[in-house]
């Protein structure tokens, strides 16, 4: 069902 | 000096339920234009993002920004103290190590107050870019968050398909298959029971249900909810707060192994 991926990935640090 | 004061104190302990069983801890920030608040879960999954604009609040004084960081289930233990039809007052000195809530019944009789001891945190804000959503829906949020109970039996992920005919939430595990789908409405009496689909481009992502689950613990506070999706990025989950705010859910994807 696929892999989790961490919102992290997707945003920089602001 | 800070100082918020919210008649309709109910709204507070509703935005309390929709992010208590999610973050541990988090820090409000507070400036001139209202209570804002950012912060991911333990497993770096989601991320919470809250708004409440001053304009929302019968009073509101914030001569400095600060930031107040704060144990959630010590939060939950104080709001839990309040009545529904509570006003409440949030107070706190520049560069405080407390805050104090006041709890005015509506007939002003009872008065209570509990502070509170803030906490350091050291949470680092993610820039959330502006994106151009490849589907935008708007739905029930009783009806959302019953279909993320209902699926949530069948399996740990459920897959959002939108079209521009609707919107399909799928699951699949060990003992067979579920799908619910929603038709955009055509005509219906009340706003709130509206479906609606702008769409760019149809999506199909896959999500894992223990989020949206816990998202949908903000159902009380608006009887609609907004799903954005595209493909490849976090969905975004928004209910309004009243008139002046809203708390956004983004949720990154599974993704192909």
């Amino acid at each position: 069902s696929g892999k989790q991926s961490s919102i992290m990935n997707f945003f920089s640090k602001a | 000096m800070f100082e918020a004061r919210l008649t309709q104190g109910s709204l507070l302990k509703k935005v309390m339920e929709a992010i208590r069983e999610l973050l541990n801890e988090a820090s409000f920030d507070c400036s001139e234009n209202g209570i804002q608040l950012q912060a991911m879960d333990n497993s770096h999954v989601s991320l919470v993002s809250l708004n409440m604009g001053s304009e929302g609040f019968d009073k509101f004084r914030c001569d400095r920004n600060l930031t107040m960081g704060m144990n959630l289930a010590s939060l939950s233990k104080i709001l839990k103290c309040a009545s529904n039809s509570d006003a409440i007052t949030l107070k706190a000195q520049d560069d405080p190590d407390t805050v104090t809530f006041t709890f005015e019944s509506e007939n002003n009789e009872r008065v209570s107050d509990y502070s509170m001891k803030l906490i350091n945190l050291d949470q680092e804000h993610l820039g959330i870019p502006d994106t151009e959503y490849s589907c935008v829906v708007k739905m029930p949020s009783a009806d959302f968050a019953r279909i993320c109970k209902d699926l949530s039996q069948f399996g740990d992920c459920i897959t959002i398909s939108c079209t521009k005919e609707g919107i399909k939430f799928s699951v699949a595990g060990d003992i067979g298959t579920g799908n619910v789908k929603l038709a955009q409405t055509a005509n219906v009496d009340k706003e709130s029971e509206a479906v609606t689909v702008e769409m760019q481009e149809p999506v199909s992502l896959t999500f894992a249900c223990r989020y949206l689950n816990h998202f949908t613990k903000a159902t009380p506070l608006s009887e609609q909810v907004q799903l954005s999706l595209s493909a490849d990025v976090p969905l975004v989950v928004e209910y309004k707060i009243g008139e002046f705010g809203h708390i956004r859910y983004y949720l990154a994807p599974k993704i192909d192994e």
